[in-house]
């Protein structure tokens, strides 16, 4: 389309700086109080996991203090890698609030698993328990990193979640925002013990 | 020639909606993008530093409570609460610390609809999307798929008007072709069309905006001649300024918040044709046209949402 | 897992994932 037949245009009015001018200029008080936002673009900086300047085994310690008061169960540690802890997390749909207002969490003795799952049509239940897998790793000297990790879901009542049958590209529909949730309750833990 | 124009119109329109029948709205999304989601739990309060942080102006609401998509935070709602707080100033503590799950109650306590979200599946053509977003008020339409495993609701994206025209902007060659005036189209709002002056206080501009159902009211000077512009989203500037509670400024006062990188209004004649109206949508970010006579004076207004109705239902 | 400072008393945690062909930065604001 030929540029010169269109008479689409900015209205010089509406630019912020005219307008500010011509509001000064009628010398309104107001006027003179306000000023324009400024929208800083303020780039997020991005860390991966949370960084810890604290003796390892302090950051161990704190991290098994927070899991146990989120109600969550670990494995035990193996001697050569005392550094990782496999986490497991009930994670009910709907009818999660407890008397605190908290996750229902499975806690360590796990004879108390609430076994009503939900029932997908397939008949299969949804599984409930979320896994994660958490590592502390040396950046240098006094500086450690704890890296968290989705490690999949698992089925209160023991069943082993099936998937085989969706292709890896089908199975990439996967919900983040539980994992997020769950990393969001165990850094608040951690920011409110220390 | 004139019939030329036409046949080339009626064509270049009906070749456009087979391209968005042909399309999902997974196609539109970018190979890598960001999505930022708001917990409910938040603080209104807080979601505002969100929204400006991220210079966006709407965000899927997560509710972790339910493990489940509790819908869009969007300007409508910020109008609200400077309405509830307009209308209850004692109620300030409140106010201040409101959270997202409490927009609801804020809705029904001054009598708004809420505003109904519909929802589609990412791989359903984006002609059904563009149809389904025509009837929620938001302009927007959020993309839900499930997880795979778990049954989980997923908030995939959120489609809105401008990136849909801008999408069809990008891709369709025949928007070169549809040179009708747009005067001729019927498509231009200018019955009833709202509008105020500088000297208006925002206060009555902010209701004009919910009762009439709009997302900006045009200014005019004593003779009809545009000079700018009111829309929803100066209402997020007006709160994080919180010079909400001086509601007795005007809107021209109230403008003084906008950032310097607002890119201006847009206006444009009823002789301009949809082509080169598209063109600008391609280049620039632009949500509405208003349109002016040869002297500038105010005559109506052209929104993305009638673009779009036209193309999609126009006859 | 991505985190970044604690902000006004706002968590801001996020990850990448894949979504069929695509990758969605999904970024969580939570209250600390």
């Amino acid at each position: 389309s030929k540029e010169e037949d269109s008479t689409i245009s900015i209205l010089p009015t509406s630019l912020p700086q005219i307008h500010r001018a011509n509001m000064l200029a009628q010398g309104l008080p107001a006027a003179s109080k306000i000023s324009p936002l400024v929208n800083k673009k303020s780039k997020t900086k991005w860390h991966f996991g949370i960084r810890s300047r604290s003796y390892p085994l302090d950051v161990m310690g704190e991290i098994y203090i927070a899991l146990k008061n989120l109600g969550a169960e670990w494995a035990r540690p193996s001697e050569e890698d005392l550094w990782t802890i496999r986490v497991r997390w009930k994670y009910d749909n709907g009818s999660i609030n407890n008397n605190n207002g908290n996750m229902t969490m499975i806690s360590n003795n796990s004879n108390n698993i609430n076994s009503t799952n939900t029932m997908t049509s397939s008949n299969d239940a949804i599984p409930d328990l979320m896994k994660m897998v958490i590592q502390l790793f040396q950046i240098e000297t006094n500086n450690y990193l704890v890296d968290f990790k989705f490690d999949g879901w698992e089925n209160s009542n023991g069943q082993v979640v099936t998937n085989s049958n969706i292709s890896e590209d089908e199975m990439s529909t996967f919900s983040a925002y539980p994992f997020l949730h769950l990393t969001t309750r165990l850094i608040m833990e951690l920011a409110v013990n220390s | 020639a004139g019939e030329n124009v036409l046949l080339e119109q009626r064509l270049a329109v009906e070749s456009i909606r087979t391209f968005l029948n042909s399309k999902t709205s997974y196609d539109v999304l970018p190979v890598s993008y960001r999505l930022i989601v708001l917990d409910t739990s938040l603080l209104v309060k807080k979601s505002l530093n969100v929204l400006l942080q991220n210079n966006i102006v709407s965000a899927p609401l997560w509710d972790s409570q339910t493990s489940r998509f509790a819908g869009l935070l969007t300007s409508s709602d910020f109008i609200n609460v400077i309405q509830y707080y307009f209308s209850n100033p004692d109620k300030f503590e409140l106010v201040d610390k409101l959270q997202l799950d409490g927009l609801k109650d804020i809705e029904r306590a001054i009598g708004v609809d809420p505003l109904d979200t519909a929802s589609i599946h990412p791989s359903r053509p984006l002609y059904e999307a563009c149809i389904k977003m025509m009837e929620s008020r938001s302009g927007r339409i959020p993309l839900i798929d499930k997880d795979e495993e778990t049954r989980r609701e997923i908030v995939v994206s959120v489609l809105t008007q401008y990136r849909i025209l801008k999408f069809v902007a990008l891709n369709c060659r025949e928007t070169r072709f549809l040179k009708r005036p747009i005067g001729d189209l019927n498509i231009i709002s200018d019955q009833n069309l709202k509008s105020c002056n500088m000297t208006t206080p925002v206060i009555d501009v902010i209701q004009l905006l919910t009762h009439a159902g709009v997302s900006s009211v045009p200014i005019v000077d004593e003779n009809g001649f545009l000079v700018n512009v009111y829309e929803a989203v100066d209402v997020l500037g007006l709160i994080k300024g919180g010079i909400y509670n001086d509601l007795s400024l005007t809107v021209g006062e109230a403008l003084m918040r906008r950032s310097d990188d607002f890119e201006g209004v847009y206006t444009c004649t009823r002789n301009d044709k949809l082509s080169t109206i598209m063109d600008n949508i391609r280049k620039s970010r632009v949500h509405r046209f208003f349109v002016v006579d040869e002297a500038g004076r105010l005559m109506g207004v052209l929104t993305l949402s009638d673009i779009l109705k036209y193309i999609l239902l126009g006859t | 897992l991505a985190t970044s400072s604690i902000k006004h008393n706002t968590l801001c945690v996020a990850s990448i994932v894949r979504y069929k062909r695509k990758y969605v930065t999904q970024i969580l604001y939570a209250p600390l």
